[in-house]
């Protein structure tokens, strides 16, 4: 099945640090 | 002891592996040493990344091009999977650089990476902003001008997600169109 992400999901993360 | 939820380590997975290019224009360099490629990402994490790292595409200088391309496909029309293909044109005014062109330019990404086409994603390649002092240019490039089903849904897709209203026409042009044109506009093969 397709990963599909819609723009409020995508957009939920924009400033969750990403610093894994 | 505690358990940490998978969702709080796991970054989210895109479908495809991205690759974002710059282009910068230097007259005394070729075109093709003039386009870099900035950084690959496959996570949504990744993405913002990368997104909140760089310029805002309205504080690039003119001439100057950002391309988001899959893994693998390069940012131009000679690449096999562009050749047969064409691009989902937005033109912009002067005017519409300081209100829609940033704006723009990341809901074109989150499509991108969000894969909104659905099963028509497939036949997405990328999508290219150029910054132009007589008028920027957002464009979502496809693989085959042929393929119908997959460009108009791609294209009515795009245009509700960018809030065009729907009386202003957006236009669908063959690359090879655009390479072999003659005056400055190219004709549209779907809109």
């Amino acid at each position: 099945k397709k990963k599909q992400y819609d723009r409020e999901f995508l957009l939920g993360f924009q400033f969750i640090s990403a610093s894994m | 002891q505690k358990v940490m939820s998978p969702e709080t380590y796991i970054k989210h997975p895109l479908q495809n592996k991205w690759a974002l290019w710059f282009f910068k224009n230097d007259k005394s360099k070729t075109w093709q040493a003039n386009l870099r490629l900035i950084s690959k990402f496959d996570t949504v994490e990744d993405f913002w990344a990368l997104y909140n790292h760089i310029q805002l595409s309205s504080n690039l200088m003119s001439g100057c091009d950002y391309s988001l391309f899959k893994d693998g496909i390069e940012p131009m029309w000679e690449d096999g999977r562009n050749r047969r293909g064409g691009r989902w044109l937005i033109t912009l005014s002067k005017q519409q650089r300081r209100a829609d062109l940033d704006r723009f330019w990341l809901e074109t990404l989150l499509c991108l990476v969000g894969e909104a086409f659905d099963d028509h994603s497939d036949d997405v390649c990328g999508a290219v902003i150029n910054v132009r002092a007589k008028g920027d240019k957002i464009a979502i490039w496809t693989t085959d001008y042929e393929n119908k089903d997959a460009i108009t849904h791609i294209g009515r897709v795009y245009k509700e997600r960018l809030g065009v209203p729907p009386k202003v026409i957006i236009g669908y042009q063959s690359h090879a169109d655009t390479a072999t044109k003659s005056g400055s506009s190219t004709k549209n093969k779907f809109v």
